[in-house]
């Protein structure tokens, strides 16, 4: 489902171009969740902005579902992006004067659902994030936690077929980070490809397939 | 030093109050390093920023280094908060048009320090946190544990007394985690008192005593 051939990546922000992933050539077969750990600053939300059709690669191709994605126009990809992608930011990306119920309505504001259905799945998306009492909350009226479970409410109400979580259980605690986790199982269960980004080894212990991402290349860890 | 008695804050956003802190009494001792647990949406980063001078109690006492601040206007606490606490936010709250180096200035420009020494502190302070070679790029140029390192070298170059710390390796991978808190322990032992909530049972390990918040109340862990 996800093929990645000699993907590489630089930034030209400064004088000199630096190069953030090299040549990365990687399969992720559709229904495989998949666990991305690595150092600081070596690549892992660069990738995971590449696989989730937020950001094109500078050489190499991108097939997604069959389709050369790194060939499609903006209007192509953000298709894709609403209707078959689920993106959990490592910084939400939630919006400050919408609140709680509105920023989970969003994606399907966009993608044409009925008022009715919407509000029926926005609610049984912050059901199973234990945020049923919140609906009403703004951002700002929330804790890191309970924004970060907004932002994953949020990526499952177009019902997705691949998720992409870039460290969903970072401004989590313990015990709700394994609820979420559990959610995320089900989500495979069901069906759906799951690429993650963690940097703790008991979050990644819940995917079936873990990479390594350093100095912008990617290995194989453990595959069960 | 840092003594709440009988502290209680609610929000009242909604039609009802709802209570975050329940009348909680606690004694921090000049020099201790805690680390604070507890679940999501529980008051962690309510207490943190009571305790930081970022926000005042609705009832009960604050004394901090033996003066009121429940007590003090904003001028006073602002005072306190720019010479004597380092504070890491949660979501880190850097100036998205300033670049890292100048992020980490900030406080000293606010305190009157004068250029030569600032830029000195603050290329040393990013040293510390291994991102030296980023004293030029702006938030958005920065992967989100470099941004969490600025944010953590910016609450250092005041040298404050007390650092309170909000989920401080919550975007870190494990290595980076555990050398930023080599280096709070290295603060620690340079006489500083430390406040840290974290929800990773080996980043409070380098504390000396855990607390827990639950519900609004605060219940002591293991004091070593
Ligand atoms: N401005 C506000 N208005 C109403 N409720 C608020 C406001 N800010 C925070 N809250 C609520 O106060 C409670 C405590 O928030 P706080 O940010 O202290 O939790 P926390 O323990 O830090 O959580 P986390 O581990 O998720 O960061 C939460 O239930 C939150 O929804
Ligand atoms: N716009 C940009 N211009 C220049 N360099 C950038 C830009 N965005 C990111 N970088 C650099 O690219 C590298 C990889 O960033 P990326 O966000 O992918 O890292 P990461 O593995 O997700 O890190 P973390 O674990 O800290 O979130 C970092 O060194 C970062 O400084
Ligand atoms: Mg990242
Ligand atoms: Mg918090």
């Amino acid at each position: 489902m996800i093929q990645l051939r000699r993907v590489s990546k630089s930034y030209t922000a400064f004088a000199h171009a630096s190069v953030v992933l090299r040549d990365v050539t990687l399969d992720i077969p559709t229904g495989q969740f998949v666990a991305i750990m690595g150092p600081s600053g070596s690549g892992k939300s660069t990738l995971l902005n590449l696989i989730g059709c937020l950001d094109t690669p500078d050489s190499g191709t991108y097939e997604l579902f069959g389709q050369h994605v790194d060939q499609m126009s903006e209007d192509q990809l953000s298709m894709i992006r609403l209707r078959r992608i689920g993106f959990v930011f490592q910084s939400f990306n939630l919006i400050p004067r919408y609140t709680a119920l509105h920023n989970v309505e969003l994606p399907m504001i966009y993608a044409r659902v009925d008022p009715a259905a919407r509000t029926r799945r926005a609610q049984r998306a912050l059901e199973l994030v234990g945020l049923s009492q919140k609906l009403a909350h703004k951002p700002s009226q929330l804790s890191g936690g309970q924004q970060q479970r907004i932002a994953i409410a949020r990526a499952l109400v177009n019902d997705p077929a691949i998720i992409v979580a870039d460290e969903p259980t970072g401004s989590l605690d313990s015990t709700t980070g394994h609820e979420i986790m559990h959610l995320f199982r089900r989500m495979h269960a069901a069906g759906k490809t799951i690429v993650m980004v963690t940097h703790e080894a008991d979050i990644a212990a819940y995917a079936q397939r873990i990479l390594y991402v350093k100095d912008g290349r990617v290995s194989e860890g453990v595959l069960r």
